[in-house]
C-alpha cells in the first residue's frame, strides 16, 4: 500500500 | 472520481452556497460565527496554493476557484456589508487556541518540510477543526436557524461522504493519505452529535434547532 496524499482532492 | 468523492464536493458547494444566500438574501448574519467563515477562508487559501504551480484538471482548478470566491464573498458579507447584524459577542470563540496548535502540528507531522507542503497539510487540520467557533455560538445561544442548520448538515456530510471516497480509494487504487483520513474521521465525530439533533429535532420539528 502506498503512503501518499491526493493532490487532485479538494 | 467516484459518486461518494463527486457527491461529497456538491454537498460541499451546496453548503457553501446555502450559507451565502441565506445571509445575502436576509440581509443579516445573525447567528453566523464570522470566525469559523474567516478560518475556512484560510483553509482555502493555504490549500489552493498549488493553483499557481499544477494543473490537476479543470474540475479541480474552477471548483478551487469558486470555493475561494465564496469563501471570501461570505467573510465580506459577515464583516463589511452586513456587520451590523453580525453578533460578536456570541462569537466568542478564541481562535488561537485552534491555530496555534494547528500551526505547530503541520510542522512536526507533515509529507515533506517544505513550505507548500506545510501549509496544505496545515489547512487539513486546521479545516477539521474550523467549525468549531460555529457549534460553540449556537451552544452559547442555545438555537439555530433551521436554514444554518441545513448548511451544518450538508458540511458535515461532504466529509463524511469523503470518508466513503477514502476507503473506495484505498480498496480501488490501494493508496492512503493518513493526514487526510485521520484529520477528516475528526472532523466527521464532530459533527455527530449535531447530526443527531438535526435528524431528531429540526427535520421532525419546524423552524428553530433549540438546545435542551
Amino acid at each position: 500500500t502506498k503512503l501518499g496524499y491526493y493532490k487532485d482532492e479538494l | 472520481m467516484n459518486i461518494f468523492r463527486l457527491s461529497g464536493d456538491v454537498c460541499h458547494l451546496v453548503a457553501i452556497i446555502i450559507l451565502f444566500l441565506k445571509i445575502w438574501r436576509s440581509k443579516s448574519c445573525a447567528g453566523i460565527s464570522g470566525k469559523s467563515q474567516l478560518l475556512f477562508a484560510l483553509v482555502f487559501t493555504t490549500r489552493y496554493l498549488d493553483l499557481f504551480t499544477a494543473f490537476i484538471s479543470i474540475y479541480n482548478t474552477v471548483m478551487k476557484v469558486v470555493f475561494l470566491v465564496l469563501a471570501y464573498a461570505t467573510v465580506s458579507l459577515i464583516y463589511f456589508r452586513f456587520r451590523k447584524s453580525y453578533d460578536s459577542e456570541s462569537d466568542s470563540f478564541r481562535v488561537e487556541f485552534l491555530l496555534v496548535p494547528v500551526a505547530g502540528l503541520s510542522f512536526l507531522e507533515n509529507y515533506s518540510f517544505t513550505p507548500l507542503e506545510i501549509l496544505w497539510t496545515f489547512s487539513i487540520y486546521l479545516e477539521s477543526v474550523a467549525i468549531l467557533p460555529q457549534l460553540f455560538m449556537i451552544t452559547k445561544t442555545g438555537e439555530a436557524e433551521s436554514i444554518t442548520t441545513h448548511y451544518l448538515f450538508f458540511l458535515g456530510l461532504y466529509r463524511t461522504l469523503y470518508l466513503a471516497n477514502w476507503v473506495w480509494r484505498y480498496h480501488e487504487e490501494g493508496f492512503f493519505d493518513q493526514i487526510a483520513v485521520v484529520s477528516g474521521v475528526v472532523q466527521t465525530i464532530f459533527y455527530c452529535d449535531f447530526f443527531y439533533l438535526y435528524f431528531t429535532r429540526v427535520l421532525r420539528g419546524s423552524g428553530k434547532m433549540t438546545l435542551p
